[in-house]
């Protein structure tokens, strides 16, 4: 994978596809 | 926009940026029916985690479309491609 | 960022949003190095022409960092996510 690959282990288990300019949507805990 | 650093001065936000471009390319994929691909995509780039997806047609594309109607309604291309009138409305405002 | 057309109301540009998008998409699974993502991708959607890409990372990426960098750097966000200095120059400004 090149340097542009995101990185191999997600800062967590479950990710959420959300739109990030949902009021409800939290990016620290992402 | 502002121009951003060079090659290899990763701006703090990169590894996010790169996380979050990969979770909503994968979205985009399975929201368009390339379910393979998205498949495919996970196991390159060696995510095994569950992913949660947004309502079609997913952030991806609501927002590229929305740039892209921008970048067609600027004034030096407006006459030549196609744009919606509220995006004008926002260039000249 | 104003609001788009509801359901249905296509834009003008949608069209060639969504080949661009599809384009820049495939360039993308390219240069992270998702080769076999990107080759089922075009089949799953059938795309005939051919595509010239452009230099690595390609421009749904850098378009997306630049992005990125200024959500990140908005102000009710800023204390909470990394940013660039540019982007909350660029904000401010």
């Amino acid at each position: 994978l090149s340097e542009y690959a995101p990185p191999p282990n997600p800062n967590s288990d479950h990710l959420v596809a959300a739109n990030p300019f949902d009021d409800n949507y939290n990016t620290v805990s992402y | 926009m502002y121009a951003k650093g060079g090659k290899g001065s990763a701006v703090p936000s990169d590894g996010q940026a790169r996380e979050k471009l990969a979770l909503y390319v994968y979205e985009y994929l399975l929201h368009v029916g390339a379910q393979k691909s998205a498949q495919t995509f996970l196991s390159e780039i060696r995510w095994e985690k569950n992913i949660t997806l947004g309502e079609p047609p997913g952030f991806l594309h609501s927002w590229w479309c929305v740039f892209w109607d921008l970048y067609c309604a600027a004034p030096d291309r407006r006459e030549t491609c196609d744009h919606a009138g509220e995006a004008k409305a926002f260039q000249d405002h």
